[in-house]
């Protein structure tokens, strides 16, 4: 089309995601021959239970086909990326191979089509799928960008609605010749489509024929979409670009010719519709887990979430004393504990109780900080200090106790000895073995005989 | 497999490959 549209919002709809369940996967693959007019034609219809996951638009050959104008079989790009079913997608010059329209390829922009109005069909990293008409502005979205996006020609059906006559007038300016439009819609010929039906499945349509031969028009393709309950749908590339390929292999039956034109070959195309192995949302599940069948099974016991890019340490989430981390919860200064829910035991302190305080006499500190200057540390320092001096005092009167009873214990035993001494110098006296002095007063002179006798021998009966 | 590349023959396109139309 002629008329660009830089800014501003455009007439497009935008379709929920499917509520499906996170790992469900899955692509349904049908065959038909149905009659169109007095035609019997074939094709297959695939629908995708969880687009976000398992739809991929692909560059020809790979990343970067696009830059390098590019042009690859269905098959070749199909295979490379392990695709169970895919179709061709945009339009493509044929002179020089560049891509046309807009191309977003699993989360990267390849090109902008500068807001030229023709129809688009895309998936929003929500999962929204977005059908119709968008301008430059919508297309570089940052808030809810575009994971997967291409632009076809002509809006088929809008929320269940034929738009055919429309999308005519939005993507055919009036100067141009519209034979050439107007043949492209009604003319028969092999068709490809993209859309979604009422459940957020997507659905992709691919129709065997050959120009102004066999195959079907724009009308018959919409009105066979809307009886498979498909409510929005775009027209891709098609004639020689119709292409399906099924598990990398070929699986319908192109229309132009080879070099011997007694064969049909497959036509080298641009981008690529494809269905593949549901990916994980995102695709390396946020690095902290491994993507089985589409489901992300976490590493390391703390990651959760679809993606494993949610830290869960349980319900009380640290105790709001820490930060969940990948090993666990990390507590702040001054709490420990599996959920941070245990005080620091006394003497230690900061991140997890990990440092012993450094108060003097081993006085507990703060167990956030560390200090020892707040008051209960204070108080324990004063109660030493006073600790101190009543341990001295206490020393001190220990000491003095001591000594009395030292004392009193040598007086004491002074006192027996004393006592034990005067009794037994008594007893000499009394029992014998003793030193006999005479009273002088008391007998007067001493008898003559007894100045002689030596003082050893004792006549007992003298006394 | 396959028998080489197609010759394009079958072409069904939208607007006209003569003139290239400039964006109004």
């Amino acid at each position: 089309d002629c008329t660009r549209a830089r800014t501003g919002g455009r007439e497009h709809e935008s379709w929920p995601p499917p509520p499906g369940t996170p790992g469900a996967g899955g692509l349904a693959v049908r065959t038909f021959v149905s009659h169109f007019g007095d035609r019997a034609v074939a094709g297959h219809l695939t629908r995708v239970v969880a687009p976000l996951r398992a739809f991929s638009v692909l560059e020809p050959g790979g990343p970067g086909g696009c830059a390098g104008k590019r042009r690859a079989t269905v098959e070749e790009t199909a295979r490379a990326a392990g695709c169970h079913a895919a179709q061709n997608g945009g339009f493509f010059r044929m002179s020089t191979g560049e891509c046309l329209g807009n191309v977003v390829s699993d989360g990267r922009l390849v090109s902008s089509s500068g807001g030229l109005q023709n129809a688009q069909f895309g998936i929003r990293r929500d999962g929204t799928l977005v059908t119709g008409y968008l301008s430059e502005e919508e297309v570089l979205d940052t808030e809810n960008p575009f994971v997967q996006l291409l632009s076809g020609v002509v809006w088929l059906i809008r929320n269940g609605s034929v738009y055919i006559n429309e999308s005519q007038a939005t993507e055919c300016d009036e100067t141009q010749e519209t034979g050439s439009f107007s043949k492209f819609v009604n003319v028969v010929s092999a068709r490809t489509a993209v859309g979604h039906d009422r459940k957020g499945q997507l659905v992709l349509f691919h129709a065997d024929g050959q120009t102004e031969q066999r195959g079907i028009n724009l009308w018959e393709m919409a009105e066979f979409l809307l009886k498979q309950d498909v409510v929005n749908a775009i027209n891709l590339d098609g004639g020689g670009s119709a292409t399906f390929v099924l598990n990398g292999t070929l699986a319908s039956y192109p229309s132009d010719h080879c070099q011997d034109n007694m064969w049909r070959c497959p036509r080298r195309v641009s981008t690529v519709v494809c269905v593949h192995e549901p990916r994980c949302q995102p695709p390396d599940c946020h690095g902290h887990g491994t993507c089985v069948e589409g489901r992300c099974q976490c590493t390391g016991g703390f990651w959760r979430g679809a993606g494993c890019g949610e830290l869960d340490c349980g319900p009380s989430n640290c105790s709001d004393h820490g930060l969940c981390t990948e090993t666990g919860c990390r507590c702040e200064a001054g709490w420990m504990g599996t959920n941070c829910s245990e005080e620091c035991p006394l003497g230690w302190h900061g991140p997890g109780c990990q440092k012993p305080c450094e108060c003097e006499h081993q006085c507990p500190c703060d167990p956030r900080t560390g200090n020892c200057s707040i008051s209960p540390v204070k108080q324990c320092l004063q109660s030493y200090e006073g600790g101190e001096a009543s341990s001295f005092t206490r020393t001190a009167w220990l000491a003095l106790t001591l000594a009395l009873v030292f004392l009193l214990l040598v007086s004491t035993a002074a006192n027996v000895a004393l006592l034990l001494g005067s009794r037994a110098e008594r007893q000499r006296h009394l029992d014998g073995d003793y030193v006999y002095h005479p009273l002088h007063e008391m007998n007067g002179e001493l008898l003559a005989a007894e100045k002689e006798q030596p003082g050893g021998s004792c006549n007992p009966f003298k006394d | 497999l396959g028998a080489g590349a197609s010759s394009d023959d079958d072409l069904l396109l939208p607007y006209p490959r003569a003139r290239a139309r400039l964006p109004r």
